[in-house]
């Protein structure tokens, strides 16, 4: 799976995700990556990509519960999305996410993500562990 | 507040021992990609248009596990899918089923903006992939040497894996973990 999440600088929030899935799949099996609110989701609050087990990002909800603890909670981005990924079985997610605020969050709960991430005030990260 | 962008190349059990030749490509892609980036959002580019150029990046590397080198079926075939969100107007577009179309990021964008739906799948987006004239390959330019070796070996140890879960080498699996999809 790959994944991109942006804030431009007109405030303007975007999330994409896509993938071959998992290796030995069964034919027509759907992942989390093409689901609204599992794999993928954008609201004005925040934009989120996810990675992983499939279905236990499914079952979830990953993308949307980092929006909903926002939302509801007010927890800023960082908080939302480590509170997530903490509640999903060890092994199975990562994610990476963007604010409205401009934070960035790159959060995961497996033994490694790809990554990266870069902000207008110049801080930039490349990482797997 | 200004700009920001982060990507993600997939996460797995990705061992610390991961040589430097299976290490490299990856690390010089993400790089690449974040370079993109950085250059498209200082010259004003949307964060919409900013995160489709970035996955078609990563779909077009042959290390990343979508596009060219997506994982393989226990058919042995490919079938791609992505999604891609707009936050200020919640607009969506997404994909299944894919096995022919070069960026499936691009497909589910023009989902978003050229149909009344949210979700196109299998032959009927495949359909749309032609009536939209986008770029497709036969199913074997997204197959890597590399994917029929994992399918093989998660075949031999009868299990699904995450992008970067190691095949576990003879003895059993030691937790359920490594036996998950």
């Amino acid at each position: 799976t790959v994944g991109c999440v942006a804030i431009d600088s007109s405030g303007n929030l975007a999330t994409a995700t896509s993938t071959g899935g998992l290796v030995n799949k069964m034919a027509g099996r759907i992942g989390d990556t093409p689901i609204i609110g599992a794999g993928t989701y954008a609201n004005p609050l925040c934009a989120v990509s996810a990675t992983g087990k499939g279905e236990s990002i499914i079952r979830h909800t990953v993308a949307r519960d980092v929006a909903v603890l926002m939302e509801h909670r007010g927890l800023p981005l960082k908080e939302a999305a480590a509170r997530v990924v903490a509640d999903v079985p060890r092994g199975d997610v990562g994610l990476v996410a963007v604010s409205a605020a401009g934070e960035v969050s790159m959060v995961y709960n497996t033994a490694g993500m790809f990554r990266a991430c870069a902000t207008e005030d110049g801080y930039s990260e490349v990482g797997i562990w | 507040m200004g700009w920001a962008i982060a990507l993600h190349g997939g996460a797995g059990d990705i061992p610390r021992s991961l040589p430097p030749e299976r290490r490299e490509p990856r690390m010089a892609t993400l790089r690449r990609s974040l370079d993109l980036a950085v250059a498209a959002l200082q010259a004003g580019r949307t964060a919409l248009d900013v995160v489709e150029l970035v996955v078609r990046e990563l779909e077009n590397c042959p290390h990343f596990n979508a596009g060219k080198g997506s994982v393989l079926t226990s058919d042995g075939t490919v079938e791609m899918e992505a999604s891609i969100m707009d936050g200020n107007t919640m607009s969506c577009g997404a994909v299944s089923g894919l096995s022919t179309v070069v960026n499936a990021i691009s497909l589910s964008r023009l989902v978003m903006e050229k149909t009344p739906h949210i979700y196109l799948g299998f032959h009927g987006a495949e359909a749309f992939a032609r009536d939209q004239g986008v770029e497709t390959r036969d199913p074997s330019h997204f197959i890597t040497d590399e994917n029929i070796e994992r399918l093989r070996q998660a075949k031999q140890a009868n299990r699904v894996q995450i992008d970067y879960t190691q095949p576990m080498k003879a003895q059993p699996p030691t937790d359920d973990n490594s036996r998950i999809g």
